[in-house]
């Protein structure tokens, strides 16, 4: 758990949004392997430090509600670098 | 900022708008055209990048307003979320198109701030067509997450650090300063014309019997895409937002306004309409509607169209502090919704009510510094935001203080 007051289905959505916006690989379509922690722990900093939150590294309220800001549909990852992390994972 | 996506390599980039909003009376499909055609002029004004609206199927640019899947890979997902998308340049074929969620409450300048501003969706996701990624910059309009408004349309200027990223894609416009910096207000990024004026027009010689700009009575004076026109006969001359003459010859007005009769000795008042951004033309009974420089089909029409009286009227202009247009006629005003279609009830009203407004109004027009200005004989009259007073010091002459006179 992410952080004490996460619900799973917070965590999930969490999960999705980082994935849809780039920062996160989706889950392997094959194994359906999950991301580790700190894979998890990374793309949240980063979410954070992009949309000018503290980067703390954990999904909290503030995270969440910048996460249900409506927004534009493309990624924050410009295509390379999305296309790096997929040949990484 | 991430690096740049791809750019166009050619400059002349073509747009329709495909499928429209679903219906809304506040949102109309000629506003929705006028917003495409402002957003993306937002982006032209700063670039060597040029844009004109097609009706084919093979615009680069391809606009439309579709929900759920449709089959791009990028599904909305209903009222929030996300909003809008379009496509980085390149050789896809959905390369520039642009995408918005038909389920977001689109709205434009909305009073009370509710809904999705579709300017500034607009403005953002052509960021994307002609190829800008998303960035953290706090000051930027390609931030991914909606911001709000950004006011009115023709008077957005992008924020310095979005400029520098198109300047790094694309180089700078021939009318951009390279040496501009931010928060510098006298180096703007944006060149004066807005409305489509080539040279030969301007350097036709006027006739002999054109008029003195410094000694004429105005027939009508507007404000029209963010300039000020002043007509006097057959003539008009115009000044930039900065207050720049442009020529300090008139120019003829039937070979600048396609469509009016080229037997119209002059014109009685002139306003471009709030919302879609059409100019009206009156003389007499009549009026014409222009979109941009050319007149509409079916034009020209009573004036009783507004509810107005039969004798014509002396001055029309939008009010910046209700948007509503206000009609004079010799010591009587009447106040009409552009948005409705309607004349308010309860009107015409004694136009003693505008202190120190004399009667019989050659013509009035708004300003960009959010003042109404009021003109007769060669004198104008200024009212400050929503007062209904003239401001102490008038009246001015207009010579001096408008067209370059001594």
């Amino acid at each position: 758990r992410a952080a004490p007051s996460l619900t799973a289905e917070q965590m999930d959505m969490g999960v999705d949004w980082l994935s849809k916006y780039g920062y996160l690989p989706p889950p392997d379509p094959v194994t359906g392997q999950l991301q580790t922690k700190e894979a998890l722990t990374k793309a949240i900093k980063a979410m954070q430090k992009f949309g000018g939150l503290e980067e703390t590294g954990v999904l909290d309220q503030a995270t969440l509600g910048l996460m249900k800001t409506p927004r534009c549909s493309l990624p924050d990852l410009s295509e390379t670098e999305v296309m790096v992390g997929r040949r990484r994972r | 900022a991430l690096v740049a996506q791809n750019k166009w390599s050619k400059r002349h980039l073509s747009w329709r708008i495909r499928t429209f909003p679903k219906e809304s009376p506040l949102l109309g499909r000629d506003t929705v055209r006028a917003l495409m055609y402002y957003a993306l002029k937002v982006w032209s004004d700063i670039s060597p990048l040029n844009f004109h609206e097609v009706a084919g199927n093979d615009a680069d640019i391809q606009i439309d307003f579709t929900k759920a899947d449709h089959n791009d890979g990028y599904p909305f997902d209903g009222p929030g979320g996300t909003v809008a998308h379009a496509f980085f340049p390149g050789e896809r074929f959905t390369a520039g198109d642009t995408h918005f969620d038909d389920d977001e409450a689109w709205t434009f300048r909305s009073p009370d701030s509710h809904g999705m501003d579709l300017f500034a969706v607009a403005v953002h996701e052509f960021g994307h067509a002609i190829g800008l990624a998303h960035t953290s910059a706090i000051e930027s309009i390609m931030r991914p997450y909606y911001q709000g408004p950004v006011g009115d349309p023709l008077k957005y200027n992008l924020p310095y650090e979005d400029k520098v990223r198109v300047w790094q894609l694309y180089g700078v416009s021939d009318s951009v300063s390279h040496t501009a910096q931010p928060d510098d207000p006298s180096q703007t990024a944006d060149p004066p014309v807005l409305l489509d004026l080539p040279e030969n027009r301007s350097t036709v010689p006027p006739a002999r019997d054109s008029p003195d700009r410094c000694t004429s009575h105005f027939d009508a004076v507007a404000q029209i895409r963010g300039e000020a026109f002043f007509f006097k006969g057959k003539y008009f001359w115009r000044l930039t937002r900065e207050k720049h003459l442009v020529s300090l010859r008139p120019a003829q007005i039937h070979r600048f306004w396609r469509g009016l009769p080229t037997n119209l000795d002059s014109v009685d008042a002139v306003y471009e309409r709030p919302g879609d951004h059409k100019i009206v033309f009156f003389k007499g009974l009549k009026y014409w509607i222009f979109k941009d420089n050319n007149v509409e089909e079916g034009y020209p029409r009573p004036i009783s169209d507004f509810g107005l009286p039969m004798e014509g009227v002396d001055a029309a202009f939008v009010w910046l502090h209700n948007d509503k247009t206000y009609f004079f006629k010799d010591n009587h005003y009447w106040r009409y919704d552009d948005h409705l279609r309607r004349m308010d009830l309860g009107y015409p009203k004694d136009s003693t009510l505008w202190k120190g407004v004399p009667p019989q109004l050659d013509d009035a027009m708004r300003w960009s510094d959010d003042s109404s200005y009021f003109f007769k004989g060669k004198e104008y009259w200024r009212v400050v935001g929503s007062d209904m007073e003239v401001e102490a010091g008038y009246p001015r002459p207009i010579g001096k203080d408008w067209l370059v006179c001594t």
